[in-house]
């Protein structure tokens, strides 16, 4: 455990943290993707199957229940508890586009030809891009709340800083694994832009707006 | 290639 891979996984729950306690508060998850919301259900589910078979550390198994649990309780404020706020109409993305052809690369390219090897190579291609319905629901609504807006910031802080972890563990331990480093460099990537605005704007006072 | 086993990352 390095300091960049604490972090990262602090900024991480941080993340969730913020997701749930936005909702809880305002009694509102209005600008939240639910189906964003369900895709990382779903990455948690299917990376975490581990639970059942090994066990790492006590830190490792509490964080992993801790995922799991904030991540089922957010979709369920979401299409339950707070279902009349659900801003269902800006929440188009067409999931399938996502989940299918990554279960099909999932089964093609991975470490090793096992059900829990390909679940766990599916959850770490889906996570990815599993912020993608979150992002078109902003630029179809053309803004985010300000909270919403930090929410991001931590979820992309996190596959970031996991980065520095992968470049040290290669550098320090020998080790690296293609799939996340791959996966993890397409995550990041794709929060660059939302990286940009956050610091232009919103971290000067500014709400997150995009031009018409 | 790398670990297929043990996943201690989250």
């Amino acid at each position: 455990m390095n300091i960049f891979r604490l972090t990262g996984d602090l900024s991480h729950l941080a993340a969730i943290i913020i997701l749930l306690l936005k909702i809880w508060k305002t009694r509102s998850c209005a600008g939240i993707s639910g189906k964003s919301q369900i895709l990382f259900a779903l990455v948690f589910t299917t990376r975490y199957l581990d639970l059942l078979t090994s066990f790492i550390s006590l830190y490792n198994t509490s964080m992993k229940f801790i995922y799991i649990g904030c991540a089922y309780a957010t979709v369920y404020m979401i299409y339950a508890k707070f279902k009349a706020t659900y801003d269902g109409n800006h929440d188009t993305f067409r999931v399938e586009f996502l989940v299918v052809p990554i279960g099909g690369l999932a089964f093609l390219v991975n470490h090793d030809f096992s059900p829990l090897e390909i679940l766990w190579t599916f959850s770490i291609y889906l996570e990815s891009v599993a912020i993608l319905p979150q992002l078109f629901m902003i630029s179809k609504t053309g803004e985010a709340e300000t909270i919403t807006t930090h929410y991001l910031f931590f979820l992309g802080l996190y596959r970031a800083l996991y980065l520095m972890n992968w470049i040290w563990r290669f550098y320090f331990e020998g080790f690296f694994d293609m799939i996340a480093i791959v996966a993890g460099v397409v995550q990041t990537i794709l929060y660059c832009d939302f990286f940009y605005l956050y610091v232009t704007k919103v971290l000067k006072g500014k709400k997150l707006s995009l031009p018409a | 290639d790398s670990a297929t086993t043990e996943k201690d990352e989250l």
